[in-house]
């Protein structure tokens, strides 16, 4: 038996948000700690991997393991029809072939409940190694995004440009080229204003831009993004929940 | 111009 209750319906809304316009069919894996999930994209370029720990609900309970396989457009669909600060309680069986979900608005006491039909995916599970990066970037989410939204409207690669004291996002284009240079500072007053950089040797990587606008959508998730880059591995873009993350692992383009 | 590499050819399927 699942019982998942998110304390507020928008939670579980944003998380969906941040990934379902690049993956569709997803595999939910509930464990007593919590729920994780991975998914590719159809490209298999990006890579999806989701972990919500139970500290992030308001209450958890999950006797058995048990996998929900479910069609994103489908949830959203329903997700959408509960308002934002409702509370979010999942619900399946041991053996479930559906998902209940049930929105409180314990003000007004009124309770909507929703069921979803639950799917078999046969999806392959990639295993991803610990890996020392060559750089670590932390940095405001909204300053990411919007760098990468108007950068992407040049060109459908994207070149993130790290050495020593300096961030270099550059895109080069039919229509004309920009880029946008960052040096890490601290925001003692907003501390999550700050950009921090780790840097162990310097990297010089491209990325399809239509991934990295994918990406950004987790932004409503955290305030702040990690980004991880390697010039042997494909980059990884993070986002932190208060108990668990959205991570986003992107393959890089190389020239042949 | 330059060729996107897979998933696939850093990770292994389990």
């Amino acid at each position: 038996m699942l019982e998942a209750k998110f304390e507020q319906a928008s939670l579980f809304k944003r998380i969906i948000d941040g990934f379902k316009d690049c993956v569709q069919l997803v595999n939910f894996q509930c464990k007593e700690d919590g729920i994780i999930a991975q998914a590719v994209d159809d490209s298999r370029v990006l890579l999806v991997s989701l972990e919500i720990g139970k500290d992030a609900f308001q209450e958890f309970r999950c006797d058995h393991p048990i996998t929900l396989g479910m069609d994103l457009n489908s949830l959203s669909k329903i997700l959408r029809c509960g308002n934002n600060t409702d509370s979010l309680t999942l619900i399946a069986d041991d053996t479930p072939d559906s998902l209940l979900l049930l929105f409180e608005d314990t003000k007004r006491e009124r309770i909507s409940e929703y069921s979803l039909k639950l799917m078999d995916i046969d999806a392959d599970f990639l295993k991803i190694e610990e890996l020392q990066y060559d750089t670590t970037i932390m940095m405001p989410s909204a300053d990411f995004s919007k760098t990468v939204r108007d950068l992407s409207q040049l060109s459908d690669s994207l070149n993130i440009l790290v050495t020593k004291e300096t961030i270099k996002f550059v895109t080069d284009g039919d229509i004309g080229s920009g880029s946008v240079i960052m040096k890490p500072f601290i925001d003692m007053e907003n501390p999550d204003e700050s950009i921090k950089l780790e840097m162990e040797q310097p990297v010089d990587l491209t990325f399809g831009s239509k991934y990295l606008l994918d990406i950004v959508k987790g932004s409503a998730l955290s305030n702040k993004i990690g980004i991880r880059l390697s010039s042997e591995a494909p980059a990884l873009f993070q986002f932190d929940l208060t108990s668990g993350f959205l991570q986003f692992f992107l393959a890089p383009k190389f020239s042949d | 111009n330059k060729d996107q590499t897979k998933l696939i050819q850093y990770y292994v399927k389990v």
